[in-house]
């Protein structure tokens, strides 16, 4: 179960992340 | 990646760093960044929800090796958040900045590898717990040489029965969420070879008490008994050692 809770923790960041990467992108 | 759930979530994610850092390294005196204060925000949220998390973790397990292997993880995302925070505060003062870029590359990087490391630590400790009931099913292997009463054979298929259905079940569901093909076989073909032997060498067990209360084929039915065990035995410590690669040149 603690196991799930950091899968979805780190799914939560990856996502965050991942948008961050599509604004920093030059020409976005 | 070698696990499908870890491949899920940083895959895409790998793709877009190398991007941003062959794209930034092109482009060093190229275009103003735009400002990047809300997503690095969100970001660091999302950083200590699972440094949080992650913490929980590490408390609620009884795992030596993830407490050990937990925490430089989690301070790498963490460190790297601050980066992407120091990154976003001097771009908004100069767009242009070189500095920043290089610290926003950092962080990135850090940020993934963070992740990465975490992952795979929680990984290798889920794996360590099916490597566990592995274990428990060599002990009852182990100890097949001191059943010689059919009460105790019951016995023993009794103990048995539910180890090696909850090894069959864990290394089954493992086996389908590698990612190499060669590990996936691997494991397939032992645990089959488990479940082919497991009838055999109960009616070992059961030739060997009858030898053993007629005094008639002893040697040979304690012979065969004990080759079942060794070819049990053999093909639970293969996937105990596949369960534990991660790469295919291991």
């Amino acid at each position: 179960q603690s196991g799930q809770m950091l899968l979805d923790a780190a799914r939560g960041l990856i996502g965050a992340f991942s948008d961050l990467l599509r604004v920093a992108e030059p020409g976005s | 990646f070698h696990t499908k759930i870890i491949e899920s979530i940083l895959e895409p994610v790998a793709q877009q760093v190398s991007r941003l850092v062959i794209l930034h390294e092109e482009a060093e005196d190229g275009n103003a960044m735009p400002d990047l204060a809300q997503p690095v925000r969100v970001v660091k949220l999302a950083v200590d929800n699972l440094v949080k998390v992650g913490y929980e973790t590490i408390n609620g397990s009884d795992d030596q090796i993830l407490k050990q292997d937990m925490p430089p993880a989690l301070r790498r995302v963490e460190e790297a958040s601050l980066f992407l925070l120091d990154a976003s505060a001097m771009l908004r003062t100069d767009p242009y900045s070189g500095p920043a870029r290089k610290k926003l590359i950092e962080g990135s990087r850090g940020i993934l590898q963070g992740t990465s490391a975490l992952l795979l630590a929680s990984d290798e400790s889920e794996v360590r717990k099916i490597i566990r009931v592995c274990k428990s099913v060599l002990e009852y292997l182990a100890i097949t040489e001191v059943v010689d009463r059919m009460d105790d054979l019951v016995t023993f298929v009794k103990n048995l029965s539910p180890v090696l259905t909850k090894m069959t079940k864990e290394v089954d569901n493992r086996e389908k969420e590698l990612t190499h093909q060669v590990h996936r076989d691997m494991l397939i073909r032992s645990l089959d070879q488990v479940k082919v032997l497991t009838p055999v060498l109960i009616s070992g067990i059961k030739i060997y008490i009858t030898a053993n209360q007629s005094g008639q084929g002893l040697k040979e039915a304690q012979n065969s008994r004990d080759y079942t065990v060794r070819k049990m035995s053999d093909e639970i410590h293969e996937i105990i050692r596949v369960l534990q690669l991660t790469t295919y040149d291991e």
